[in-house]
């Protein structure tokens, strides 16, 4: 099974923590 | 909970290795392997099936066109060290083991890190994504599992051989002045 990820707009000029 | 670094106590293949409550938790470069021990019933006789030395059911995650060099390093060194002393010959031996509190994969993506670490006794995954980034490379598959959804809170369960292994739902968030910003996001099954 394949999992991935949607995220809603972001500030693209700073990193992202994305945590499960 | 702890990273063991690998230095002879299981398969060449596993970088680092974290031992909880029921579980292992083996990380190589290509993959996250979690060998679940199913809990033993209550009033079960010493050597009855369960427990320690019951097969364990393995969950596989992989990471779908990731770098498959990308490597693992122990970061936060804990003052505890692992030693096993296993067999009468003590060049088999392994002793005073590394101990870490994380443990990051480095260029999994291309501008993504991961890092691994404990928090309450469970094991947790974070992706660090950098400037200009697409998160949406990141893309997960899993083996092992009887049966995954997404239940009404967003949470990934997957069920293993009875047992069930729990993603919450992705807590994404950025730093900015200081302060955590959170960032709406969803599992795409």
């Amino acid at each position: 099974v394949r999992v991935g990820f949607q995220v809603a707009a972001y500030d693209q000029s700073r990193p992202l923590v994305i945590d499960p | 909970l702890s990273f063991e670094a690998n230095r002879g106590q299981t398969d060449s293949r596993v970088k680092f290795l974290s031992r909880g409550s029921g579980y292992t938790l083996f990380l190589t470069q290509r993959e996250a392997v979690l060998a679940l021990r199913p809990a033993p019933a209550r009033g079960t006789r010493p050597g009855a099936s369960g427990g320690e030395d019951a097969t364990p059911s393995v969950l596989r995650m992989h990471l779908l066109g990731a770098n498959p060099a990308a490597p693992l390093s122990g970061l936060d060194a804990l003052p505890g060290t692992v030693n096993y002393f296993v067999g009468h010959d003590p060049a088999k031996w392994q002793t005073h083991v590394p101990t870490f509190a994380k443990v990051k994969q480095s260029q999994v993506y291309p501008g993504v890190d991961l890092v691994y670490y404990g928090n309450q006794r469970q094991v947790e995954f974070d992706f660090l994504v950098t400037p200009g980034t697409d998160p949406t490379a990141i893309r997960l598959s899993f083996q092992g599992a009887d049966e995954l959804k997404v239940d009404e809170q967003g949470n990934l369960l997957l069920r293993v051989n009875g047992g069930e292994v729990r993603l919450a739902t992705p807590h994404v968030y950025q730093e900015v002045q200081g302060k955590q910003q959170r960032v709406a996001a969803r599992y795409i099954v």
